[in-house]
């Protein structure tokens, strides 16, 4: 799998539709100045992936994630965001192996998930809340329930709690947990 | 399974000793498993010694090596499971200039395999990096992103800068 | 007792709103006594608004604009009652250039009243010290002190090297 | 009060008798590898004034800030840390009002200290600590009470748990704490 996109609405300090494309490889740098926006990113992507706890999300409450307005705007009622991945092997594979969207033994939660996305071996993961506390998850542009989500993506260290994000401020975390939530860690990945 | 995870345990602990001898320079890093009644309920112990220091519990390592610690598990993790990627918020605040270069060796080393998205205010850490997001609030209050592709290193500088 | 806690509150309160605006280059910041019955028993609520952003909960800053806010708190508090001497041990880690240069300022100012102590990885931050101390394990394990007094700000970087 | 001498023996990585000259204004930075020992220096400052709580010191037990050796080198048995502060105003203060150690009205705790040590207006605080548990408090070369220790530096913002000593990473620690605990920070500073 590879991350190709990320699109923002509504999302903490994202007001505006926003899209950040990745080439898929190598290592990424995001910069700027304190408070303009760059761990909301990091946020985001926790979030679209099924993070269930407002306070991981440096949160109150899960509609603190909603664009909340400036002194010059108003603010949103909605909070989306959408992640589009890639799966290389299903990408380049023949026709064939496409049209068999049910999964096979062995495959990976998000092989079928390639296989059945509306441009074969693209994922898209979206998340949308309202404020009224409604929210949705979207799987290739069909609804879908967070189970769904967090299945395409076991195992994958992908997930809420996962090692594969690490939040500001928490690298030394890992070390001063507690010994049996270190074990949790390792079974994640085992 | 038991057996599943006895198997993460050995390989991630092998991957935790090799990659603490890197990122340290020197000493020895790894994992034990604490006593217990049940082994499905025993818990995880790091021990870390850095180079010409004595066996040590991890919580009296300096906030710089602590860093270095839990970049080295988590590293071993990856090695062992590698995830699609990886977001990194600014890990190498606590790192002096020395140990920035030998943690961005190893994630030079690791893109490969998994993308990075590394969060920073380091000029050493943007260097390693050929593409460059700049997030700006032209407008106060609301984030916009402003990509750019380089390979320049120097041009990192001004980037950031100009993000400022 | 109650009076002089009242005064001090005061007092600290016009020195934060001042200090969070020099840090922050605009916007307000304040302390406000939370709902008690028994005014001896509330608590201290800190209510921060960067400029162009809005009058938000302290918990919804960004880790720099949590650091500073704090920073101002603190030396509002100095302001009020100076102690002989301050240690701050990388409060600077999280903050961009900018406002490491605005962080910087204010703590020389300061210095004429108060004896500041920084521990620091930031060329920036060693450039206001007239004097470097340098820590080295040269003997691994074992701390010496290499005391250096210098006033060109490019021997920080060259020393700083060095102790590495 | 001005600080004007910081000497470690023992305490922490500080196996050698260290000292440590400020010229009591202006700004000092500390600087080194990850590891080396800057922090310890800020702990060494704290325990001297009194800190009781070895988790503020990153430790597990008071022992842990004797040195405990390398492989090279053995444990020491004893941890020491002196202070001395200059009280300037008692420095160049003409004889008589030297003599009279007494405290007056309306003085600071540290006055009397000041008229009374060695050098009249250098006050040195100094503890010690064996691997026994035994601990000793010094004042001006005479052991003391913790008590006294803390009443010297009342109202000045030293002392435990004050705002002078700000640990590594616990900036913004002072905002994510309770109410009533930043409450303390005001009282101690009233
Ligand atoms: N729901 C929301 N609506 C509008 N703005 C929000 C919302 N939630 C958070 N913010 C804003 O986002 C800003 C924080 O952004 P973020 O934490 O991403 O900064 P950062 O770029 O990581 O900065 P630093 O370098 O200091 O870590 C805060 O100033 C806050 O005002
Ligand atoms: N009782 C002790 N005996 C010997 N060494 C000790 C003792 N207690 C702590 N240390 C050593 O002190 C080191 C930590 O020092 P310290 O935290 O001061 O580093 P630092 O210079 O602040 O580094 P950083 O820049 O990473 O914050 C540890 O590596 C530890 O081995
Ligand atoms: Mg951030
Ligand atoms: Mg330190």
């Amino acid at each position: 799998l590879k991350l190709q996109k990320i699109e923002l609405l509504g999302f903490k300090s994202f007001a505006d539709r926003t899209e950040i494309t990745f080439n898929g490889e190598g290592v990424a740098a995001v910069v700027g100045p304190n408070g303009c926006g760059k761990s909301n990113i990091s946020d985001a992507i926790s979030w679209v992936l099924g993070e269930q706890s407002p306070k991981s999300l440096r949160s109150g409450r899960m509609q603190d994630v909603i664009f909340s307005g400036t002194p010059t705007r108003k603010a949103t009622g909605l909070a989306e965001v959408r992640l589009t991945m890639l799966d290389p092997e299903i990408e380049f594979a023949p026709a064939i192996v496409r049209d068999d969207a049910t999964p096979q033994n062995g495959d990976h939660g998000y092989r079928a998930a390639a296989r059945s996305g509306e441009i074969p071996g693209v994922i898209t993961v979206a998340r949308r809340l309202f404020l009224s506390g409604e929210s949705e998850y979207i799987l290739n542009g069909r609804p879908c329930r967070l189970r769904d989500i967090q299945e395409i993506f076991l195992g994958t260290g992908l997930g809420p709690d996962c090692y594969a994000i690490i939040e500001q401020g928490r690298i030394g975390q890992i070390l001063s947990a507690k010994s049996y939530e270190r074990r949790a860690l390792i079974e994640e990945a085992a | 399974t038991q057996k599943q995870f006895s198997e993460a345990f050995t390989a991630i602990n092998a991957n935790f000793q090799e990659t603490f001898r890197r990122l340290f320079g020197g000493g020895q890093g790894f994992l034990r498993m604490t006593e217990s009644e049940d082994p499905a309920e025993a818990g995880i112990e790091i021990v870390a010694q850095p180079p010409g220091k004595r066996l040590q519990n991890v919580l009296l390592l300096s906030g710089g090596e602590k860093a270095l610690t839990a970049l080295a598990l988590l590293v071993a993790i990856f090695r062992h499971k590698p995830s699609p990627f990886c977001v990194l918020d600014e890990v190498d605040a606590p790192l002096d200039e020395a140990n920035i270069g030998r943690f961005t060796q190893l994630v030079e080393e690791m893109s490969r395999t998994t993308q990075f998205i590394l969060i920073t205010h380091s000029k050493r850490t943007m260097n390693i990096a050929p593409v460059l997001y700049g997030v700006t609030m032209e407008e106060p209050g609301v984030s916009k992103i402003v990509s750019v592709r380089f390979n320049a290193p120097a041009v990192a500088e001004s980037v950031a800068e100009a993000a400022a």
